[in-house]
């Protein structure tokens, strides 16, 4: 079974190493609750 | 430190602690007056701008650890082998001889970085099969901490736990673990690769040495400019290069142009401007097959390294970074995936039969057509039928052999309830954790998202990304997968996260997000497998075309998201835990998966 969940562009800023991983076509093992990513607003104010 | 806790190593004699200091703090003293002789050098030779580079790439390094496997005490006698594994790397002993008290006194020079790797998990087999090995304990060992210890005696002695019930010890394992010098690593460093070209064997490259020893490094230099350099190395002007002339040369030359561009032993392209990482990287190659007892390596995990003579087919396999996760082809016998939490390499094994069948059915046109032909009934057959069996009082007798085939990846110390709680085999499945076994990051923020369930993640930024590197369905697109019945706009290039649960796992999801749940749409569909092998074939489309369930939440900081649970076959029932208009928390339970059509 799968879930998938398909967020709005430009919404969110994924975790890099999860990135990565996958453009290596390789999965990364997770559990429930750790860090996807953190909203891109956010991450602006961040920035700033 | 890791579990095996019980140190019992020679760490007795603390009394006088001011003069012994640990030798992580050594390392750092060594490391600190290292940057200082580095900093002063390169003002010297190439002014202060440069500096700041080395700093930074001095600050990444922790050091090269040299951990040597020393013997283990087991309950039986057999033929032992030990693997290694940290980050992406694991290595492997030779085999012992048939004994309860193996001795390996094998040793591998592990490079531990500031924020990459340093958890290795050493994993003990049994070798009495041909073909096949059993793996019996591990212990799982902070190589940071390990260091961290003050000790007269560099060895210590670790429990190795049972892998189907951490509780239980099956033996113990002596190792040591040493940081070596970066002075030292800088000089065994040069002498290494004078002895390489050092033909004449007198300890100094003539410059016919020398020139040899520039191309190897994949160095284009002109004739005119080698002498040149050479002339600049040898500053006694005796007409040869000594050990450590080479090492000035290579300390100077490197910052300014460098002479080192690829490895001569694995081929990489070296990093121009890390220059440190690029002797640690040298240092490392050139290392393996040398030394004492060194440990084979090569492996990705370690059932790949304690493969029987399967082994010797594979034992310098290399991956490219490029197909490191799925195989393709003939080759597409297991998965690998990198454990987030562990950051190391670990494998999935699929049956071959099933790989097999798979890969007919889902990589070929034909195996698709025939799949037209009545095969999407018989899946669905097949689950319902599964449903139900797993549904009866029966079928709980199942558990234990569930259990048994994944010891090492279901921990029961976690689960809400004992194993007599569960009637059924779909109980199990679809078991609850304890509180809190499941951390939720950054509770009180909104603003980040959490993973939904307890699985092998994929991620891309945008859809195209998915397609290009992951989800090769020719038909696939994010209108496909969210139905006709839910407007696709705003998601249609947005960032997609798949998270695929394997059999063993906790078959519980959860909200990614905190916010309103706005609707629900069941979409009706197949019951395809959704395993890799089927997702990246261009004849399938497993998430456009099976059975699943749409939910849209509103969020206040990520907009809506789409959250699309998918059956596949046999585990095709989906039950949800929330309904529309409730608000929900991230990280609540959202609802399971379990057998059944």
């Amino acid at each position: 079974s799968t879930v998938i969940c398909v967020f709005e562009e430009d919404s969110i800023q994924i975790d890099e190493d999860l990135l990565q991983n996958s453009e290596r076509s390789l999965e990364t093992l997770v559990s429930v609750g750790m860090q996807l990513g953190i909203a891109r607003k956010k991450r602006a104010e961040m920035d700033l | 430190m890791g579990n095996g806790g019980s140190r019992r190593g020679d760490s007795s004699s603390s009394s006088d602690s001011e003069s012994k200091s640990s030798r992580v703090s050594r390392l750092r003293q060594k490391l600190h007056d290292y940057r200082q002789s580095h900093f002063h050098r390169r003002r010297r030779s190439s002014g202060l701008s440069s500096h700041l580079n080395s700093l930074s790439s001095a600050d990444d390094f922790a050091g090269i650890a040299l951990l040597t496997l020393i013997r283990a005490e087991m309950k039986f006698k057999d033929k032992w082998l030990a693997c290694v594994s940290l980050g992406e790397q694991t290595f492997r002993t030779e085999i012992s001889d048939n004994t309860d008290k193996p001795v390996w006194n094998s040793e591998k020079k592990l490079l531990l970085e500031r924020n990459g790797p340093h958890v290795a998990r050493i994993s003990i087999f049994e070798t009495n099969r041909v073909s096949k090995n059993n793996f019996i304990g591990y212990c799982e060992i902070d190589l940071l901490e390990f260091l961290d210890l003050d000790s007269d005696s560099d060895a210590h002695v670790f429990d190795l736990l049972d892998p189907s019930s951490n509780d239980m010890v099956v033996g113990n394992i002596s190792l040591s673990c040493a940081i070596e010098d970066p002075f030292e690593t800088e000089k065994n460093f040069a002498r290494r690769i004078l002895s390489v070209v050092d033909y004449d064997e007198d300890g100094t490259l003539s410059f016919s040495e020398f020139s040899d020893l520039v191309n190897g490094f994949g160095n284009q230099v002109l004739a005119t400019k080698k002498e040149e350099l050479f002339k600049a190395a040898d500053t006694n002007g005796d007409g040869v290069v000594s050990m450590d002339e080479l090492a000035a040369l290579l300390a100077i030359q490197q910052e300014k142009e460098p002479l080192i561009n690829s490895c001569p032993v694995c081929g990489e392209i070296l990093q121009v401007a890390d220059k440190l990482n690029t002797m640690i990287h040298l240092t490392l190659c050139f290392d393996e097959g040398t030394g004492n007892q060194v440990m084979t390596g090569g492996f990705l995990t370690d059932k790949q390294a304690s493969y029987g003579w399967i082994f010797k087919l594979s034992e310098w396999a290399h991956y490219s970074s490029y197909n490191v996760g799925l195989k393709s082809g003939s080759s597409a016998s297991h998965i690998l995936v990198f454990d987030r939490r562990k950051k190391r390499l670990v494998e999935e094994l699929i049956d071959g039969k099933i790989v097999l069948s798979m890969r007919a059915l889902y990589q070929s046109n034909i195996g698709l057509r025939l799949m037209d032909k009545g095969a999407k009934e018989i899946l669905q057959s097949i689950s319902e039928r599964q449903g139900k069996k797993m549904n009866s009082v029966e079928s709980a007798e199942d558990i234990p052999k569930f259990l048994e085939f994944f010891k090492d990846q279901i921990n029961m110390g976690e689960v809400k309830y004992p194993l007599q709680h569960f009637k059924t085999f779909n109980e199990f499945f679809i078991r609850e954790l304890k509180p809190g076994a499941r951390p939720i990051a950054c509770m009180e923020h909104d603003d980040v998202a959490i993973s939904a369930a307890d699985s092998r993640l994929m991620a891309f930024k945008s859809a195209e990304d998915s397609l290009r590197l992951w989800i090769k369905g020719r038909k696939f697109s994010v209108h496909g997968l969210l139905g006709k019945d839910i407007c696709p706009n705003a998601f249609v290039n947005g960032s997609i996260v798949i998270f695929r649960l394997a059999p063993q796992d906790y078959h519980r999801f959860h909200l990614p997000v905190s916010g309103v749940i706005e609707k629900f749409v069941d979409i009706p569909g197949s019951l395809y497998t959704v395993n890799p092998i089927a997702v990246n074939s261009k004849y399938c489309n497993v998430f456009t075309e099976n059975k699943r369930t749409v939910s849209i939440i509103s969020t206040t900081h990520f907009g809506k998201v789409a959250f699309i649970a998918i059956g596949a076959t046999m585990v095709g029932s989906m039950t949800f835990l929330k309904k529309e208009g409730d608000f929900v928390k991230k990280g609540d339970e959202f609802g399971y998966f379990s057998f059944g059509g």
